[in-house]
């Protein structure tokens, strides 16, 4: 079984991608199953350090939404090696790639995103937080199998927005899960989130509060979606989303809300 | 605009065969950044992570919590007033941190949790501001606080 999981990684080898320069350093990208019953199979990009990879941390990155993709993301907007052209054709290297310093497994996660799967249709309608930290854990155990110098490695997890909840989430599974097992494979140290989604109700007050503080909204928005909105409700009233939408739509202007003083893509 | 590149780039069929990706074609739907379907459909979803966060500091997990401070949608004083709800004993109180010779943000250093906003980054902190997120990252992983010259 040792030699086949030698095999399975190897086959997961990348040679080059379409239109990438010269590297030094590995990549391997594939699939691993998570449920056999369902056909859920979860799709990995591990971009290895650029030097000393076996003598570099592993980290995990997960996206957000949910239901957006690491690769499109994580990989290649953010923290990856590469970055693509304006006409798709090729890829140069990003300067501050976080690869310098460890090795990355960007996780399509759930099945669903970008190129996971799964062969049970009903899987994509009633997807949540608990069954995306389930077969996380899933998926590292079995892919640390598929990859044994990771094995015992020191390990991090890493993401944005939503992945407030499925980073930690994921931590906390592992923790149950070394709790339970002694001499784990996985040897988790920490993580890092970036404008993460936390508490549905302090998050909201924060958002208004932000929209306020940074001019983007008049006084009077302001006072009407606090008045109008109970945050801790767990659906929003027609009053609320009027004062909200009229925010948005008269007041914001034509910004990219990601990056408020960032041109939007047109 | 990158993500339409991405959009481009991984629906290539010789790009996704040099990633081992959709091998055998059966995926019934085009590659794409974000799921819709997934986004609609999800059923559950905590109201709060605050108690999770709670378990994992007590566990001694090395946990940094950073923030683009251009962001509008998950904004820093979103995260600000969720984290200040943890009630965490402050270490190293708050600082303007360095890169390349400008202020990269503000932190704050609590017992289990160091907080960092990124200046002049959105919601995708790497994509706006790679050099200072990556100081970040670098101090993450040394387990050292953010510079302060």
């Amino acid at each position: 079984s040792v030699s086949l999981l030698q095999k399975e990684k190897e086959l997961d080898r990348i040679s080059a991608l379409p239109g990438q320069p010269k590297v030094a350093f590995s990549q391997f990208s594939g699939y691993v199953t998570v449920n056999q019953e369902h056909g859920r199979a979860l799709f990995y990009w591990l971009t290895e350090a650029s030097s000393l990879p076996e003598k570099k941390p592993l980290v995990l990155w997960l996206n957000g939404g949910p239901g957006c993709s690491s690769v499109a993301y994580g990989a290649s907007e953010e923290i990856g090696p590469f970055r693509i052209n304006i006409t798709a054709s090729s890829l140069f290297l990003n300067k501050y790639s976080w690869n310098r310093e460890a090795n990355l497994l960007f996780l399509e996660s759930p099945a669903g995103v970008g190129f996971s799967y799964t062969n049970t249709s009903s899987d994509l309608k009633n997807s949540g937080d608990k069954r995306t930290a389930q077969d996380a854990l899933i998926f590292l155990l079995r892919w640390m199998s598929r990859f044994p110098g990771y094995k015992y490695r020191e390990f991090y997890i890493a993401g944005e927005s939503y992945a407030g909840h499925y980073v930690p989430q994921l931590a906390k599974i592992i923790v149950d899960y070394n709790k339970k097992h002694s001499n784990s494979i996985i040897n988790l140290k920490g993580f890092i989130v970036g404008n993460a989604v936390t508490d549905n109700y302090y998050d909201s007050i924060g958002t208004v509060t932000y929209w306020w503080t940074h001019s983007m909204i008049s006084d009077q928005t302001y006072k009407s979606i606090l008045n109008h909105c109970n945050f801790s409700a767990d659906k929003a009233t027609k009053p609320c989303d009027d004062a909200v939408y009229y925010a948005m739509n008269r007041e914001f202007g034509d910004i990219d809300q990601y990056s408020i003083y960032a041109p939007t893509c047109t | 605009c990158t993500e339409s590149y991405a959009e481009k780039y991984y629906n290539r069929k010789d790009v996704q065969k040099a990633m081992h990706a959709n091998t055998t074609g059966s995926i019934p739907y085009k590659w794409t950044a974000c799921s819709d379907v997934l986004i609609k459909n999800w059923k559950d979803s905590e109201n709060s992570v605050l108690p999770t966060y709670k378990f994992l500091i007590s566990a001694g997990l090395r946990i940094w919590v950073f923030s683009g401070d251009t962001d509008s949608v998950v904004p820093v004083t979103a995260t600000r007033f969720s984290l200040s709800h943890l009630n965490l004993t402050i270490k190293t109180r708050w600082y303007p941190w360095y890169s390349g010779g400008q202020v990269g943000g503000w932190t704050e250093v609590y017992k289990g949790l160091t907080f960092a906003t990124v200046r002049g980054a959105g919601h995708e902190v790497p994509l706006f501001q790679p050099k200072r997120a990556f100081v970040l990252f670098k101090s993450f992983l040394a387990g050292k606080e953010l510079p302060k010259s």
